[in-house]
């Protein structure tokens, strides 16, 4: 573990605090992809299939639980919760996600460490995280005006995957045998894709004015 | 298998 992981790890923990107080606090999902937590659910369910099987450590066990627990309820939440359902803008939320687990499921069984079904998940976690934002960044550009809770939740998701690519180059700079290039290259494409938030994230932060995504 | 193919980050 070094400061980079611990600080990506502790950067999407917050995130999904963010998303998670929204929602209880405003008892509002409005803003919120739906589409994007279903990916979310399925990148952990998909990646931590070695929750049982392998044990790392007891962090990462618990961080795996934590993971898997909320994205589910979020999902839980979004879809069944009676007052905060009706605030999902269905009608905004329209991003055809199929293909992105298709896409990435079929990338998953070319491009993979071994081929093996838990390898083969874990690669189409990898990938599929990388797009997962997608749908939600679709929805903020078409729902214009962003909430304060929303942004965050938005910036601090893309922020960990940035901390983690530091923490790849630690690893490569330190470790011999470092070479994790499946999550390596994943990742720099997922940080990629939020650059253009980032920056009117980053114009909205210094003018002090609301976010405001270009349709 | 060796610990560095286990996939020890989240």
């Amino acid at each position: 573990m070094n400061i980079f992981r611990l600080a990506g790890d502790m950067t999407h923990l917050l995130s999904i605090i963010v998303l998670l107080l929204k929602i209880y606090a405003t008892k509002s999902c409005s803003g919120i992809s739906l589409k994007t937590q279903e990916l979310y659910a399925l990148v952990f369910l998909a990646r931590y299939l070695d929750l049982f099987t392998d044990f790392i450590s007891v962090y990462n066990t618990i961080m795996k639980v934590v993971f898997i627990a909320s994205s589910l309820a979020i999902v839980w939440c979004m879809r069944l919760h009676p007052l905060v359902k009706r605030s999902y803008d269905k009608e905004l939320d329209t991003f055809r996600h199929y293909f992105l687990i298709g896409g990435t499921f079929v990338l998953a069984l070319v491009l993979n460490e071994k081929f093996t079904l838990q390898e083969i998940l874990w690669a189409f976690s990898i990938y599929l995280e990388a797009v997962a934002i997608l749908p939600q960044l679709v929805l903020l550009q078409r729902s214009g005006n962003v909430d304060n809770l929303t942004g965050q939740y938005v910036f601090f998701l893309g922020a960990y995957r940035a901390f983690y690519i530091l923490n790849w180059i630690y690893r490569y700079l330190t470790e011999p045998r470092f070479t994790r290039w499946i999550a390596c290259v994943s990742g720099i494409v997922q940080t990629g894709i939020y650059a253009d938030f980032f920056y009117y994230y980053f114009i909205s932060w210094k003018n002090n004015s609301k976010l405001k995504l270009p349709a | 298998s060796e610990p560095s193919e286990k996939h020890d980050e989240l």
